[in-house]
């Protein structure tokens, strides 16, 4: 059977308006349409379900996944001990919640996990993240409201170092990133952490909610200009949102996703899959 | 800027020539490629700009006003007028007015409440705060923080475990205490979780609100318009609260909205303090979502 060398226009209005609405983006459809059409060209398909994986494969090929640093079973390197995650992005997005699953999962793996409560300025910030600490069992360090975030962080490494820790994870107040303020504060902190471990934070995770349109790639590139983002977590993915932008994130900073939020409780994080995050633009 | 963009599109058409099919259609593009970049709908821009096209096929393009000029002018009057449209009141008078605070998880709900209590107060009301998101770690604790720094007082149940029971029993509370206006902060929750809404929709049949406001966080992408619409079809809500609106999100989600409910923007927050609150200018927003 002589197959097709180019896709129907309604096929790729359909294509459109489904990566639109996961929220791609324009430019980075544009460019997937683009990929796809060259593929078809080149390979020709002859049904819809050899469309379907041409597509498919297109849209993983962006995503960027490097073996060596995803946390399969939740283990860390070897020889980065305490292993120092710094969880950074704006107001609400799930950064405490999503600290609490992950030292449910670290704990669960058998790691021995510091929290430290840098955010210090929010309404009840400490008491939320006391409570994570209390359900985990796992120990935290605070100072009062209104202390500097980065001597909560100082505090926090260098206790994790002296007690052994294997992971360290930071919780920071939510801060927009067009605060230029907010952002030096958070360099500073990072700089804070690195007078402790000079190769600290091993992990600074950008956590995005999932029902963020095209503000994310902006979030993105300001974090990671301030803070230099290392991974990505991408939570409330349990709602109707498909949380499309980390594609054309992915594509623009090459940054990896590496958790998704799938609820409220602390079972409710799941590693990356690049598979059925694909599958799941499309349901 | 999308005006220099659209003068692109229209270089060959000057004096008294009129805007017609064929030297629009570039334009056309250009206007929804702006508004998707800004998180307006796909569907509902498509509608928008076709609506657009009508209003300026035949108009004449004055020797005064460039065609690019002019097109933006028609797409922001448009926008303007889509998004605020309706002269909208807000019901605080009762015994208790009651407002109930709803929305998705994280989108600004109890910071809200603590800047509409504000509010309130310096207009002369004594409102009380209610604490009733049973869920979220240290909710009550958060609200209560909040409640402190503006001299409103919080009512909460710590031991509860049902929100409209909490609800009811504020009502009580403010009558006897004096209180007449009542705001009730909830948990947040997403719009396909039935025993949530539930919930919701069931503190909203125990204690008849004057007021309900649906709190969403401006950087909201083509999701808006699914939960706007399964929150107006449970709650009926009254009113809208864009949220985060001191970042530089273009905000289109305010226009899938307002077209897809109809109900109006109330109130704007622009920030993290509990003294910005505002009211919401819809000139402004449409100069934003065009950028
Ligand atoms: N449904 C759902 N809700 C989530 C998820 N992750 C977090 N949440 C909820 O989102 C809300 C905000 O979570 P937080 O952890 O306080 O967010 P945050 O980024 O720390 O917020 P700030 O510190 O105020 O900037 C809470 O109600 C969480 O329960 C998720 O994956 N799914
Ligand atoms: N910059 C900025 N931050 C805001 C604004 N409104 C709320 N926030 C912040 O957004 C985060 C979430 O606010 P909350 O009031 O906890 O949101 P919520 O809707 O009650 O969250 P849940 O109860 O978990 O659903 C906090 O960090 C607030 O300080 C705003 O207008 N601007
Ligand atoms: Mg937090
Ligand atoms: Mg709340």
């Amino acid at each position: 059977i002589a197959g097709k060398s180019t896709v129907d226009e309604e096929v790729l209005d359909q294509l459109e308006e489904a990566l639109i609405g996961a929220d791609v983006g324009l430019d980075t459809t544009i460019e997937i349409i683009k990929r796809i059409e060259d593929r078809v060209a080149r390979d020709k398909y002859v049904n819809t379900s050899e469309l379907n994986s041409i597509l498919q494969d297109e849209i993983r090929a962006m995503l960027v996944v490097s073996p060596e640093n995803s946390y399969k079973d939740f283990s860390t390197p070897a020889g980065k001990k305490p292993y120092v995650i710094l969880v950074v992005g704006v107001n609400g997005v799930g950064k405490t919640t999503t600290i609490g699953k992950l030292a449910y999962n670290f704990t669960k793996a058998g790691k021995n996990v510091l929290l430290g409560a840098a955010d210090t300025f929010r309404a009840a910030a400490v008491d939320q993240l006391t409570i994570w600490s209390d359900r985990t069992g796992v120990p935290i360090v605070k100072q009062p409201m209104g202390s500097d975030p980065g001597a909560v962080a100082f505090d926090t490494v260098q206790s994790g170092v002296a007690r052994g820790s294997d992971v360290i994870i930071i919780d920071t107040a939510g801060r927009l990133h067009n605060k230029i303020y907010l952002m030096e504060e958070l360099g500073k902190i990072k700089r804070v952490v690195q007078k402790v471990i000079p190769d600290a934070p091993h992990e600074v995770l950008l956590v995005l909610d999932g029902s963020t349109g095209q503000n994310a790639v902006e979030q993105a590139k300001q974090f990671t200009a301030a803070t230099d983002v290392t991974a990505l977590a991408i939570t409330k993915l349990d709602g109707t949102a498909k949380g499309g932008v980390v594609l054309a994130i992915a594509n623009q900073f090459k940054i990896p996703v590496k958790f998704i939020g799938v609820g409220e409780k602390m079972e409710d994080l799941l590693i990356f899959d690049k598979h059925e995050f694909v599958d799941s633009l499309f349901k | 800027s999308l005006s220099e963009r659209l003068e692109g599109a229209f270089k060959n058409l000057k004096g008294e020539a009129k805007i017609t099919e064929l030297n629009i259609a570039a334009t056309v593009k250009e206007i929804r490629r702006a508004l998707v970049d800004a998180d307006v709908n796909y569907k509902i821009a498509k509608e928008f700009t076709d609506k657009v096209k009508d209003i300026a096929l035949g108009t004449k393009v004055i020797n005064a006003v460039s065609p690019g000029q002019l097109m933006t002018k028609i797409v922001k009057d448009e926008l303007a007028n889509l998004m605020g449209g309706t002269e909208s009141s807000f019901n605080i008078t009762g015994n208790p007015a009651v407002i109930l605070i709803a929305g998705l998880q994280g989108s600004g709900k109890t910071t809200f409440s603590g800047k509409l209590a504000n509010y309130l107060k310096s207009k002369g009301k004594s409102p009380l705060l209610v604490a009733a998101d049973i869920y979220r770690p240290a909710a009550i604790d958060q609200l209560m923080v909040l409640g402190g720094q503006v001299g409103v007082e919080v009512y909460s149940e710590r031991e509860n475990k049902n929100a409209v029971e909490i609800a009811q029993n504020a009502i009580k509370e403010a009558r006897a205490k004096n209180k007449n206006v009542v705001i009730i902060d909830t948990a947040g929750r997403l719009a396909v979780d039935e025993v949530m809404m539930t919930e919701v929709a069931n503190i909203k049949s125990a204690v008849n609100p004057h007021e309900i406001l649906f709190v969403v966080d401006s950087m909201t992408g083509q999701d808006a318009v699914n939960t706007a619409k399964a929150f107006n079809e449970r709650l009926d809500f009254s009113g809208v609260v864009l949220t985060k609106l001191d970042g530089d999100t273009r905000g289109g989600a305010a226009l899938s909205i307002k077209y897809t409910v109809e109900k109006p923007i109330k109130f704007v927050s622009s920030g993290e303090k509990l003294d910005t609150l505002d009211v919401f200018y819809p000139e402004r927003m449409a100069q934003r979502i065009l950028g």
